[in-house]
This record gives structure tokens, sequence and C-alpha cells, in this order.
């Protein structure tokens, strides 16, 4: 049975799916079968994985509004890990999924049937707290929350906190929990970057992962080639923080 | 009559807020009178002045929806900087606004009634394409988007074109037009930041504009002290790159 996680944060820019992308290589690595759902119209995962995403056809637009079943849309990455695809179609989702019924379960839905096939299923979420994000938490087991090293990333936590508050009394999905908050773009050097993370840490206190993804260019440069940031630079330090990532997501197991 | 000047991009964290904040400032340093709206339900155009979104009983949520004209929720900054402030309220504005009468046009026809107290009205944007950057875009005479010195940042760019390009068609906004194209955060040492750079340069040719906005840890403190950057470190890189910006702005009058 697959533990599903949503990767979520509504402040823009913060590492989501580089988190999406990297982390589901290295639980890969690590000997797991893992299914990537990409749920932004901006569609980051699928180009980063080195799909064109205005070639993708049918995507999890068409799972959404029920024109396809997620197994039609899936393809393969590498061996044990999978993509379900986004494209534009994305961007008129919300809108229209808005007069539809269980609006708020079209992805917890479509997923029901795939969860045996799997041992992780990662969502990447857009930025932003609307019917695609709502559709992925109330699809999940459990939210991982990046957070950049940077002034503005605390204060749009209290929101997300609300929302997942609001989510988990509504009914739609009361056993969510945070699986962690991971700390982003951490820059030694920087004062703002220590002091953010003491912040974090007084705010989350036992919900941080230990481990901190650092700012390294080679995460940045990677999507460029279509690659995971373990077939690009397997040596680097964003390559290593991502596989001790792994690690400590495998650990806290259930 | 005010120029109006939406910042817009739906990729997130690539400049959108610190360029509103610090462009405004500069444009009223050189003597211009400027209104800042904050039309993201993050609010950090909001909390990077030193205003605290929680404490904000009427925002532009309020005006959106009909409950409050802009008049009335205007603050001072500075002499001749006011802000149109936003809170959380405005997560919920998309939905609410779906139904009702010239939802795209609210921030418009809100705006109207100032256009001559200003010489310029900056709208800050959400990282969507949602209702809220549609109504900015309505409103607006101009668009200013800032792109990251990344490669998904290039990722995204087709699709904001294609919905200005509907929106003009539309009618909604016939004259909207591209004031310019502003690279941020780029960094000399990174073949990464070239590279971007020069197929920006290819794809937009004369709309980008000749300041470029360096990395500079500055502009990601001064928020966290509620300053605009001309008031934290004046002499920074940071600073002297939006104060050029807002020359070339004014350069490029009308
Ligand atoms: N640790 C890192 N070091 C250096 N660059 C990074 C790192 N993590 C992410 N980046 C870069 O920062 C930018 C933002 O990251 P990313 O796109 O993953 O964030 P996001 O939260 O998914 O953004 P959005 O809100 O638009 O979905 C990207 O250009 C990415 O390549
Ligand atoms: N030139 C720069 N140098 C260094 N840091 C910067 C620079 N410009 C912005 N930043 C920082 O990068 C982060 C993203 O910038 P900002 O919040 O302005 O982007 P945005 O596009 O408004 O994000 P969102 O999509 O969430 O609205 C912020 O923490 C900001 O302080
Ligand atoms: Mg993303
Ligand atoms: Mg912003």
């Amino acid at each position: 049975m697959a533990r599903v996680i949503a990767i979520t944060n509504q402040k823009g820019g913060v590492g989501k799916t580089t988190t999406s992308i990297n982390l589901a290589a290295c639980l890969v690595e690590a000997g797991q079968r893992v299914l990537l759902v990409d749920m932004d119209s901006q569609a980051n995962s699928t180009s980063g994985l080195g799909i064109d995403k205005n070639a993708v056809e049918t995507s999890i637009y068409h799972v959404l509004i029920g024109e396809a079943n997620l197994q039609e849309i899936i393809r393969p990455i590498a061996v044990d890990f999978d993509l379900a695809p986004s494209n534009p179609h994305l961007i008129g989702a919300e809108v229209e999924l808005i007069q539809t019924l269980a609006r708020e379960q079209r992805l917890k839905n479509a997923l029901q049937p795939l969860r045996e096939a799997y041992d992780f299923i990662i969502i990447d979420c857009p930025p932003s707290l609307g019917l695609l994000t709502i559709n992925s938490l109330t699809a999940s087991d459990k939210v991982l929350i990046p957070i950049q090293s940077e002034y503005y990333a605390l204060e749009g936590l209290q929101q997300l906190l609300n929302t997942i508050e609001l989510l988990k009394r509504s009914g739609l999905n009361s056993t969510l929990d945070i699986e962690g908050v991971l700390i982003t773009m951490y820059d030694q050097r920087l004062n703002l970057s220590k002091q953010v993370m003491e912040e974090v840490e007084s705010f989350f206190k036992d919900k941080i992962y230990k481990t901190v993804i650092p700012r390294n260019v080679r995460l940045s440069e990677s999507p460029s080639f279509g690659q995971t940031i373990i077939e690009y630079a397997p040596d680097s330090s964003g390559a290593q923080s991502y596989q001790q990532l792994a690690k400590e997501v495998l650990s806290r197991e259930g």
C-alpha cells in the first residue's frame, strides 16, 4: 500500500518541484517503486524529467475531469519510477472543477486503484491553496513542506497550517498529518539562512528534517538536461542531501 | 493620469514582490506619486513594508467583492507612496468572484476614480493565472514580467504570453502591452544565468530592460525589517539596480 505524500507550500519558488523530482529519484535508488504526480499547470516536474509538456495529449487534467483514468496517462521515467504528467490544460481545471461532484476528491479517487502498485506516490503541488492543492492534500497521507531559507517563506506557514487543519476538520481527510518540514536553498554563509532556520526549528520542533538542502547550482542545472540530480551530478552536495532525505523519509515509515 | 503596471509571472519566487516594492520606492524617490496594490493572498508586499497582514481588517479583498472602495483601504507608507494592502481573506476571493458580475473588471473599476491621484499604480500579482491575475491584467496599461535566471523560468513564458493575448482578444483589455521583461537574481559567476539571459534576449528582443537585477542578499533581508531596499541598504547593488530600473521605466514613458 503506497504512502502518498503531497509536496506543498503556497509560497512560490521554495523548491517543491526540485524536491518532488529528486526525492522520488532517490527513493527509487533506495529500492522503492515510486509514482510522481504533477499537479501544477506549469508542468515543471514533467519538463524537468525531459518530457515536452506541449506534446502531452492526455494529462492529469483529463483524469481530474473524468475523461481518462490514471493508468492511461502514466509514463515510465526509469525502472520503478513512473510519472503522471501535467500539461497547460490544467490552468482551466480549477474553474472547471468548481461545479463538479466531489470536486475535492477527484485525485484521491483516481489514485485509489493504483496504491498497491507503488511504495510511494509523490504529488508536486502548484504555488496556491486552490482546488488543485486541496485535491492533493485530500489524496495524501502526509504533507512534506519545503521552506526556503528566506523571510517571506515564514510568512505563509500559518495559512498553510490553517488550510491543513480546515481540511482535517471538514472530514475530507481527517488523518492528514505533516510528514516533515524541509529547509531548502540553505546558504551557511548568510545570517538570514541561520535566522530562518532558528525560527522554523522553534515553530516546528521535531517535525523538521535533520537533512537540510544546501543551495547548489547543480540542482538548478539538472532540469535543463531533463535529468534528476543523481543522474546529472551524483557527487554534488545536492544529490547527497536528497539521498540523505530519502533515508530519513524511509526511517519515518508509516 | 496614472500609468498602471502589473508585475506578473505565474512561476513562483521569481521576484514579483521584490520588484513591486522596490520599483515603487525608487519611482517615489524619483519624484513620482505611487500606489502599490497587493493582489496576492500571501500579502508579501504588505508585510514586506512592515504591515501586519493579520491586523489588516479591510483589504483589497473587500474592494473586489464590493464591500469597500479603494480609498477606504489605502494606507500611507511614505510621502507620495501609498499601499492598498492584502490579507488572508483573499484566498477565498477567486472562488467567490466566479459568480459575480463583471468578475474580471472589479479591480479596473475600483482603480478608475484614483487614476488622477497618482503617476504610477503598481500591482503585485500572485503566482497563478487565476481571476486575481486576470483582474490585474484587465486593470493595467502595461505588464512587467520578472524572469529569474533559471531554467524553469523560461518554461512558463509561453503560457503567460498566451494569457495576455487571450485577454487582449477577449476585449477585456485590447490595448494591454508588455512594458518590459526584467532579468532578476542574475549571478554572473553562473553559466546558467548567462544561458537564460541569452534565451530571453532572443525571445523578447527589444522588450528586455537593459537593467539586470543581480542576486543580492540585501534584497532578501530588507523585508524582514519592513523596509524598502533604498531605506535598508541604499549603497547596495540591489538598491542601485532598482534605481536604474526606475529611470528606465520613466524613460519609456507612455
Ligand atoms: N537547493 C537548491 N539550490 C539551488 N537552486 C535551487 C535549489 N532548489 C531549487 N532551486 C532552483 O530554484 C528555483 C525554484 O525551485 P522550484 O521550481 O523547485 O520551486 P517550486 O516551489 O516548485 O516553484 P513553484 O512555486 O513555481 O512551483 C528553480 O529554478 C530551481 O532550479
Ligand atoms: N535579486 C535578488 N537577490 C536575492 N534575493 C532575492 C532577489 N529578488 C528576490 N529575492 C528573494 O527571493 C525570494 C523570492 O522573491 P519574491 O518573493 O519577490 O518572488 P515572487 O515572485 O514575488 O514570489 P511569489 O511567486 O511567491 O509571489 C524572496 O525571499 C526574496 O527576498
Ligand atoms: Mg514547482
Ligand atoms: Mg510575491
